[in-house]
């Protein structure tokens, strides 16, 4: 248990996941998570990036985690 | 693939210092 709920840990795994180095759209997150709503997603990516957990790359619908190279 | 501009790598790197700080600083609260 990292402390995380479902729906965060969801879309870290996601984010961790995508090899691009400019990482992954928010669109594509909501793509991806279809049974989530963009609001739900944009939470969490808030808590996410308030934790330090992820960070905005190329501009601030783009993502990747701290736990990648 | 992708080609990012040297500053959008800059940028990205710079980011991901912070978040790292702040990941630090979130463990050490113990959040």
């Amino acid at each position: 248990n990292n402390g995380l709920n479902p729906n965060q840990n969801q879309v870290l795994c996601l984010i961790k996941s995508c090899p691009e180095p400019q990482g992954i759209s928010i669109q594509e997150l909501k793509q991806r998570l279809s049974g989530m709503s963009m609001t739900i997603i944009r939470d969490v990516v808030d808590f996410l990036s308030n934790e330090g957990h992820i960070f905005s790359t190329i501009d601030e619908d783009h993502f990747r985690s701290t736990d990648q190279e | 693939s992708s080609n990012l501009t040297a500053e959008q790598q800059r940028k990205i790197e710079e980011n991901r210092q912070r978040a790292l700080a702040r990941r630090a600083e979130r463990l050490a609260q113990g959040t």
